[in-house]
């Protein structure tokens, strides 16, 4: 029985994605030094951007069946299987390779050995998602098309992590019909407490119309940087969520958003040490995470 | 006859809202060292979200009749007219100031006089559009249901600056559909390229389905801070892009972010001039924008 995370903020550009695909990465790799156990993780990316394909080097345009197959096939009679889809840590292992090479060609020695997953899995988004999430809201069970195309299919990964949309419309409801914890990346500025407010209005809704065995696995701030905002917004997350917020905080590290260009999230291009304070970052929330999903 | 720019980009977070509320701000209240006239503008909020009205202090639990009515109304019955769901200048003026000061309580003296705006119009949102969004879809004419609402009731305006959701969803189809020219604000980040050419894709269809009267208003780049990405992403802007590439570069600074704590947008709240380079900036952008406007 896969633990089911959904990565959720319809505010834009708050680092659910970047939480997402760290959060897999090192859940899957694991961490001896950390007491962070190795674990089969499946990255599920719900975005039409499809930035988590990109983030590994995957083309998109080669991508074979994909998640849109999945939502669009009929509700029992879905010629699509979730693992079709899938792409595996060798292929992603080499689709980094590849990027590192292409995006640092004056980097005569090539990609580092350990620039590779093990126990990694994803299943991609493309474009097409947009015009899937309109087509949506006509069908049966709408809501449900993701839990439907888990079933049966994913009890071979220890995690799963969905990368949520910056909206709520039907795919981030699928996303928080599917999951079984809500994991919110949080910015913190100044549209933050009002937009969780209403975040976890929605969550409630959802609890209550269609997936009342959801909660609220935590809440991580995320850019941090010394501003009056990020103060205020703490401490009210502090006083409203006590311990659902992570003790980690994920600092503004310009380190953390040019990871993807040597091919790689930043917890597996670069080793989590004092020189390396953006993955020593998502290391530490890492283990907070790992430590939390063993008491639950 | 108003000139209607949407500011569009599925990326979320990278400046929508902040640099469609500073242009309308700006375009309203003309500025005479620098050449922009004064014009009539209306601002039209199509985020759930409902941040605008957040940023002049607008407490949303009080709005009258709103945009989500203008949707869901039958096509000829909507028994709401846009103008009725219009947030006055002087609204805006006395909210402005009252967030000043509850956000404020130390500063003994007061909002500043020139905390005000006289020519701008908000027509706001709130997190209803959600579902409002989602029940579109079964609609007749449902790309046109914002274009429907402005016809006849926005004569009195010169420019209609319409902010769209992180998403390539129906409220974003709308904005589209509703527009003459398309305002994209981009953050020179690792995604920034794919996610320009996704856009500009969805566009062409629109232009193609929809709306063939749209066309590229201009693209401005965002939150720029020196990295290894910056250059890039504004090096192949410029080359794709040319002249519908701004000059102005809104420099990333923790100013603008929080603006709204003195209970205005930053060009209101702050002079342009040397010591205030995120003012500067976005009244440059202005500058840029006006002129734009008076050759089309
Ligand atoms: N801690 C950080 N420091 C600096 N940059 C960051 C950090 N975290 C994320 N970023 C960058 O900020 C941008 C937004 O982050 P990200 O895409 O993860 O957010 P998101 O919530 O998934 O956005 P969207 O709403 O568009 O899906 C990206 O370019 C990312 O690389
Ligand atoms: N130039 C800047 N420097 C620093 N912070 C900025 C700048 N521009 C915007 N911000 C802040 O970054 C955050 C995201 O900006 P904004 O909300 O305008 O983006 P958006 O594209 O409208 O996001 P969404 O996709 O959620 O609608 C906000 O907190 C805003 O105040
Ligand atoms: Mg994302
Ligand atoms: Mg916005």
């Amino acid at each position: 029985e896969p633990l089911v995370i959904a990565c959720i903020n319809h505010k834009g550009g708050c680092g659910k994605t970047t939480t997402a695909v760290n959060l897999a990465a090192a859940l899957s790799a694991g961490n001896k030094d950390m007491e962070i156990p190795k674990r089969r993780v499946l990255l599920i990316d719900l975005d039409p951007k499809g930035n988590i394909a990109t983030t590994f080097g995957i083309d998109k345009r080669n991508l074979g069946p994909s998640m849109n197959e999945l939502f669009k096939g009929g509700v029992d009679s879905s010629s699509i299987k979730l693992n079709e889809c899938l792409i595996s840590p060798k292929t992603l292992t080499k689709s980094m390779q590849n990027a590192f090479v292409r995006q640092n060609p004056e980097r005569k020695r090539g990609p580092p050995k350990d620039l590779k997953v093990d126990n990694l899995w994803l299943l991609p988004a493309d474009l097409d998602l947009s015009g899937v999430e309109i087509d949506l809201a006509t069908r049966i069970g709408r809501e449900n098309r993701l839990r439907l195309a888990m079933q049966n299919t994913v009890s071979q990964f220890d995690v799963i992590i969905i990368d949520a949309p910056a909206s709520l419309g039907l795919l981030t409801i699928n996303a928080l019909a599917a999951a079984q914890w809500v994991l919110i990346p949080v910015q913190a500025e100044f549209y933050a407490l009002e937009n969780m407010s209403q975040l976890m209005d929605t969550i409630r809704n959802v609890q209550k119309a269609v997936n009342p065995g959801l909660r609220l696995f935590g809440i991580t701030l995320t850019m941090v940087q010394r501003s009056r905002l990020s103060g205020t917004v703490a401490e009210q997350a502090r006083k409203h969520f006590g311990d659902r917020l992570f003790k980690t905080e994920i600092p503004r590290l310009v380190s953390i958003a040019e990871a993807p260009l040597d091919g790689a999230p930043i917890v597996i291009g670069m080793k989590p040490n004092k020189s390396n304070p953006g993955s020593l970052a998502y290391w530490n929330l890492a283990s907070e995470v790992s430590e939390r999903i063993e008491i639950i």
